[in-house]
């Protein structure tokens, strides 16, 4: 899987979505 | 290049010397198996992996005794309401949870001995409409369940005697959850798979609901088994119980999809299709190993990372194949029939 298939990846992506999500 | 490949089955290749019968118990006052399971158990010193059998009005542990010998040690009789489910608890010993109910689960007990006073006792742990539940690490609990106006998703703390202690609830999403799955390697993530068929990603530590990600169209009521984080993105194990044969795909079983949990896309990594011929599944998953009871009666256990079929244990000439679980540890395999007949097998 690459990020022309699937968009930009963050290996942090756990910890970005709990900073945005609503609490 | 190919996302999501159909890999051929034949069923000449499946190698039957790769399941190993270890050995077999009978509970010869059952006539209506429901579900087996394993469980460590710690009396005198000694910690067992044991057997847990369930039937709809009683559940009763065997201990290994010699070796391919199994006694049964305790069994806890329940009320009018039929056991339907064992629930597997991650790193917990001498605590059995069970799923009651008639067409879906009503309540969520454990089973417990109490050296005390030499007594077999039950706990309440959840009652009410409750449409998923799952087992998690650090003897903890997590279940959906659905008043007429809102569902509730809520974890409980288990203590060793088998109180429940407070609860914390998570963020629900609109659609009813129907099946969960911690995220291994990531302490505090947990997925879900919900009745239109979404991935929901929750924070475990606060509850929030971090992510909805759709699993496409082509594979209804997709049920999640395993999750794990790796590179960035999010890959989780699903079995499609009621998705149709295509000619692209075959009889799809498992599929292994990566989703990137930034952008909400997705691609499927690994398929395990069903053996021609063979239709219906229910299917249970460990590692990379994956098992289902096919509607002939037959087992199918798949490895999940190679999406190849590895070996298929035909009907028993005693009669067809009902269960098929993992054990807790180890490449162990519990088949199961009606009559509460239970087969182990090396994997």
């Amino acid at each position: 899987c690459s990020e022309s298939d699937l968009g930009p990846i963050s290996l942090n992506w756990f910890e970005e979505l709990s900073a945005e999500a609503p609490p | 290049d190919i996302a999501e490949h159909l890999t051929p089955v034949l069923l000449d290749d499946l190698r039957e010397e790769s399941l190993q019968l270890v050995s077999k118990l009978k509970d010869s006052s059952s006539s209506c198996a429901v579900d087996v399971s394993t469980v460590w158990w710690e009396a005198a010193g000694s910690r067992e992996l044991c057997v847990v059998t369930a039937c709809e009005s009683f559940v009763s542990l065997w201990k290994p005794l010699a070796p391919h010998c199994w006694g049964k040690v305790y069994t806890w009789q329940l009320g009018e309401i039929p056991v339907i489910q064992l629930v597997p608890l991650p790193d917990t010993c001498n605590l059995v949870c069970i799923a009651l109910g008639d067409l879906e689960i009503g309540e969520i007990r454990l089973l417990l001995y109490s050296s005390e006073n030499d007594s077999l006792k039950q706990s309440l742990v959840k009652t009410g409409n409750i449409k998923a539940v799952l087992g998690l690490r650090d003897r903890r609990l997590v279940s959906s369940s659905r008043t007429r106006q809102e569902q509730q998703v809520e974890i409980v703390s288990l203590s060793e005697t088998g109180r429940t202690r407070d609860g914390q609830t998570l963020m629900p999403p609109e659609e009813t959850v129907l099946a969960f799955a911690e995220v291994e390697g990531m302490r505090d993530a947990l997925v879900g798979t919900t009745a239109v068929n979404s991935i929901v990603v929750w924070n475990l530590k606060t509850g929030q609901l971090l992510k909805k990600m759709h699993v496409g169209y082509s594979y209804p009521t997709s049920i999640c088994h395993r999750a794990y984080s790796d590179s960035g993105l999010l890959f989780v194990v699903l079995s499609h119980p009621h998705a149709k044969e295509s000619e692209c795909c075959g009889n799809p079983a498992f599929r292994v999809i990566a989703f990137n949990p930034r952008t909400a896309r997705s691609r499927g990594v690994v398929f395990s299709s069903l053996p021609p011929g063979h239709a219906g599944r229910q299917g249970d998953v460990t590692g990379a190993s994956a098992a289902a009871v096919l509607t002939s009666g037959a087992i199918a256990v798949w490895d999940l990372l190679l999406g190849q079929c590895t070996a298929l244990l035909p009907p028993d000439p005693a009669g067809p194949w009902a269960l098929a679980r993992w054990a807790t540890t180890g490449a162990c395999l519990l088949a199961g029939q009606r009559d509460g007949t239970i087969s182990l097998y090396r994997y």
